[in-house]
C-alpha cells in the first residue's frame, strides 16, 4: 500500500456538491462511488444524479424492513446500489439535476442511463483493508458520525472521543500521511472524506480524520466498494 | 469563578468535563461580531426579531461548543460554520440523512475479498 493515495489526482472525483436542507446524504455518498466506479470502468467521469435516488430509490434493507431509502428522509448506501441493480443504472445530474426534493415523482428515463452497476460488497473493517479497496476498486461509500463536523473547518480531526454510531453518509476518496497532531506529537495518518455540504465548508467541502486502528467516529464498519459496467445511452 | 459542562448529545455522554471560566465569556467570544460576519458570509436572514434571537442565542452556544471542540480535537480547527445557527438537534434531522441499523449487516451482503496489503 501506498503512504499516501488520493483519488482527486486520478481524476476519478466530480467537484464536491450540495445536498443542501435535505437529508440526502446516502445519495450523495453512493453516487460518488459509482462515479469513481464509472470512471474507473470507462476512464469517464460523468456526474451521476442523486436526484433519481431522492425520487426513485424506495429500496429496503432485506435485514430490517424500515430502513428503506426515502429521499430527504434518509436511506442507505447499500440499499442505493440494489436500487440501481435493479433499475439497470442512473442516468447523468443534468438529464436529472438535483432539487434537494423529496415527494416529487420519479422521472426515470431508461433510455438515459449512463452508468451502471455491476456488483457491490461490504469491505472489512480493517483498515488496511479500507485503503485496498479504496486504492484497487475506487472511492468507497462509508457512514460516519457527523457529531464533530458541524464546528469543522479543516486539519486533521482526531477527537479525544467520539460515538461510532454512524448517521451520516460520504465518500472516501483517498488519505495521506503528514497530518500533525501537535498535542500528540506526532505525524498522523489521515483519510480523505468528499462531503456533500458544498466547498464552503470544511477544506473546500473535504473532511479529514485520523486513521488508526480505532474505527474513529464508527468509519470503518460501514464500508461499500462498487464497480461499474461501461453504458451508452440508447 | 468556573463552570462544568458536560456536554450530552443524542445519548452519548461526553466523559471530557471541561472547566472553562464563565466570566467574560461573551466578551471572549465577541459574539455579536462573530453573529453579524456569520450572517453576511452565508447570507442568513431571519423573518422576526423574535427568530433572530433565538438564533444569537444558538449560535453563542455553538461558539462555545466550537471552543470546546477545538480543545478535545486539536489537531483540527473548529469554529463557525455554515450550520452555527441550528442546534445539534437541527443539524441533525436537517443536514445528516443516513438510516440507523447500528452494526448488522443483512446476511446475504456480498463482502470483498481480502486483498493483499504487504509487498
Amino acid at each position: 500500500l501506498p503512504t499516501e493515495f488520493d483519488w482527486r489526482e486520478q481524476g476519478a472525483v466530480t467537484p464536491v456538491k450540495n445536498q443542501g436542507m435535505c437529508g440526502s446524504c446516502w445519495s450523495f455518498s453512493a453516487i460518488g462511488a459509482l462515479e469513481g466506479a464509472h470512471f474507473l470502468a470507462t476512464k469517464e467521469l460523468v456526474s451521476l444524479s442523486e436526484q433519481q435516488l431522492v425520487d426513485c430509490d424506495h429500496e429496503c434493507d432485506p435485514a430490517q424492513a424500515n430502513s428503506c431509502d426515502s429521499g430527504c428522509s434518509g436511506g442507505l448506501m447499500n440499499n442505493a446500489f440494489e436500487y440501481a441493480l435493479k433499475a439497470g443504472g442512473l442516468m447523468k445530474e443534468e438529464d436529472y439535476p438535483y432539487t434537494g426534493r423529496d415527494h416529487t415523482a420519479c422521472k426515470f428515463d431508461k433510455s438515459k442511463i449512463v452508468a451502471s452497476v455491476s456488483n457491490f460488497s461490504v469491505v472489512s473493517s480493517d483498515e488496511d483493508q479500507i485503503a485496498a479497496n479504496l486504492v484497487q476498486h475506487g472511492p468507497l461509500a462509508i457512514a460516519i458520525n457527523a457529531m464533530w463536523m458541524q464546528t469543522y473547518i479543516g486539519g486533521v480531526s482526531c477527537p479525544y472521543v467520539c460515538s461510532k454510531s454512524q448517521d451520516h453518509g460520504v465518500l472516501l476518496v483517498g488519505f495521506g500521511s503528514s497530518g500533525y497532531a501537535p498535542i500528540r506529537l506526532k505525524e498522523k495518518p489521515y483519510w480523505i472524506i468528499k462531503n456533500s455540504w458544498g466547498a464552503m465548508w470544511g477544506e473546500h467541502g473535504y473532511y479529514k480524520i485520523c486513521r488508526g486502528p480505532h474505527n474513529m467516529c464508527g468509519m470503518d464498519t460501514m464500508v461499500s466498494t462498487v464497480a461499474a459496467v461501461h453504458t451508452s445511452p440508447k | 469563578s468556573t463552570v462544568i459542562s458536560g456536554e450530552v448529545t443524542d445519548g452519548f455522554v461526553n466523559p471530557i468535563r471541561q472547566v472553562v471560566p464563565e466570566e467574560n465569556d461573551e466578551q471572549l467570544l465577541n459574539a455579536e461580531h462573530h453573529f453579524t460576519l456569520f450572517k453576511s458570509k452565508y447570507e442568513k436572514t431571519y423573518a422576526t426579531q423574535v427568530e433572530h434571537d433565538h438564533r444569537f442565542r444558538v449560535f453563542k452556544a455553538n461558539l462555545r461548543r466550537a471552543r470546546r471542540n477545538q480543545l478535545l480535537d486539536p489537531s483540527a480547527v473548529h469554529g463557525v460554520t455554515q450550520f452555527s445557527d441550528l442546534t445539534p438537534k437541527e443539524f441533525r434531522r436537517k443536514f445528516l440523512g443516513l438510516k440507523r441499523r447500528g452494526f448488522r449487516l443483512p446476511t446475504d451482503t456480498q463482502t470483498a475479498p481480502i486483498l493483499p496489503t504487504s509487498d
